[in-house]
């Protein structure tokens, strides 16, 4: 039965898509494991990111099945040329979808009937979350077993984990949901820009203590440059800092899934 | 009668907080416009950037107007210490009331009467939107008479521009609406990561041409530190990059309005 996890980020443009692709990969090259990456934001950048190792992928989208028009996952379910990952297409329709959910019975649960199909078939599922605490970002929550969450070197992204917080407890109390925070990860590190940085780091080891992982993901041109590319870091750049920083990750997070 | 000029774009991280502040501000303190800024992303950034300059506000939201509960705007609007600049509050509950707005018949029409209303008192108006095209981003589109698009340099950001110029096609022909873009930022250009940067540039004059601004922003540390400090970049760094950038961008702006 599959672990799953749920990469969310209120703030925008802190690494949640460059977290769940290359925690997916390492997940899948280096821990050979069976990976699922789902891809809940309308922005499509998922298949953006994996373009030269994934088919083009037509058909059933994932707001077919939250809208409930009768279809499984493993229709929007493709594997790509690494062994052992999988992504679900990308769907564009998603941002309009989330408006739709809002008036729902038990809006947060659309996705969770359907992580549960997938779970027999994954060791881990990826979920990648757009840059808002809105109707996807709870359904990731409400179906995930934990919540990974990306915070760069802003003040402004500190300000959005402490909100993100705030909405896990909601679905842990008023849901009844048993959400565990994996960990708060620092991305982006940029010793150039080292007195912001400073601060930030400070600040999350203050307020969180624990929670914060070990690995931080430092900022390395390589892994903008393999998305623009569409290929996976570990091809393009294999002993850089931006792979190594995300292979370790990986092994990182799998130790607290086991300490759980 | 106020010029209003939505500050929006798909991706996250952008820089759209960034320029909406910073462009309010030279607007403000260079070109001597009574100007006012409206903070439509629930993540309350535009009062945590101009924090020591703006009082705390507590009171109506601009959910309460975009949910017909009887306010008037200018319940939500405040002065800054900065002469010519005036804030509205934060609000949080505005992600939740983006939710509740799908249900409402002419839904992206509910912040046009309410930014009329402004109009009157002030010489340009600001809309900073959240990193999406749902419908806060709408609702400034359809109140605004120029929509600006800042870029940064990331082809994830690129692809975005193209969705949201689809939208602003949309709000044009299905909802009657003339709105102008007034121009493609490109934001956080950065020289040593020249590569990357290059090819995001290029691509926008290939795409846009003449819509793209002569000014870019070049990354620049006293930009983010200025909104870490809460302070105006214009005081924190007055002849530096950043600052003069967003200096000599609000001059294009202006000459960009007239032209139109
Ligand atoms: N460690 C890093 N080093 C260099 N560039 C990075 C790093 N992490 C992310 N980036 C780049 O920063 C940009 C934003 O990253 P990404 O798209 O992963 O963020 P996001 O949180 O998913 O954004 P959104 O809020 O739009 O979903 C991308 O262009 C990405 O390539
Ligand atoms: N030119 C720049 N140089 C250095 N840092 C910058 C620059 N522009 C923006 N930043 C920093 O990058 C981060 C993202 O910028 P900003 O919050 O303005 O983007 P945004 O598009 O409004 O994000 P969101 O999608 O969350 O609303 C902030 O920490 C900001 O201080
Ligand atoms: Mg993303
Ligand atoms: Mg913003």
């Amino acid at each position: 039965r599959a672990k799953v996890i749920a990469v969310a980020a209120q703030k925008g443009g802190v690494g949640k898509t460059t977290t769940a692709v290359n925690l997916a990969l390492a997940m899948a090259k280096f821990q050979d494991l069976k990976t699922l990456l789902v891809d809940l934001d309308g922005q499509g950048h998922v298949a953006a990111s994996l373009a030269s190792i994934t088919p083009d992928i037509i058909g059933a989208s994932l707001s077919d099945i939250l809208l409930g028009h009768g279809r499984s996952i493993s229709e929007i379910v493709h594997p790509t040329q690494v062994t052992n990952l999988s992504v679900t297409a990308s769907d564009k329709g998603l941002a309009a979808t989330e408006g739709i959910l809002s008036g729902r019975i038990g809006k947060e649960f659309l996705l969770r009937g359907t992580i549960k199909q997938a779970r027999s078939d994954f060791d881990v599922i990826l979920l990648d979350c757009p840059p808002n605490l809105g109707n996807l970002t709870l359904n990731a929550m409400a179906a995930a077993d934990y919540c990974l969450v990306p915070c760069d070197m802003s003040p402004l992204s500190l300000a959005g984990v402490s909100d993100l917080l705030v909405v896990v407890e909601t679905v842990q109390d008023r849901l009844g949901h048993d959400l565990k925070v994996l960990g708060i990860l620092p991305t982006r590190v940029d010793r150039r820009n080292w007195r912001v940085t400073e601060h930030v780091l400070n600040e999350l080891a203050e307020l969180y203590g624990e929670l914060v992982f070990d690995n931080h993901i430092p900022i390395n041109s390589f892994l903008a440059r393999a998305q623009i590319k569409g290929v996976p870091v570990f091809d393009l750049d294999p002993s850089g800092n931006g792979a190594t920083a995300y292979k370790e990750l990986a092994g990182e997070v799998l130790q607290r899934i086991k300490a759980a």
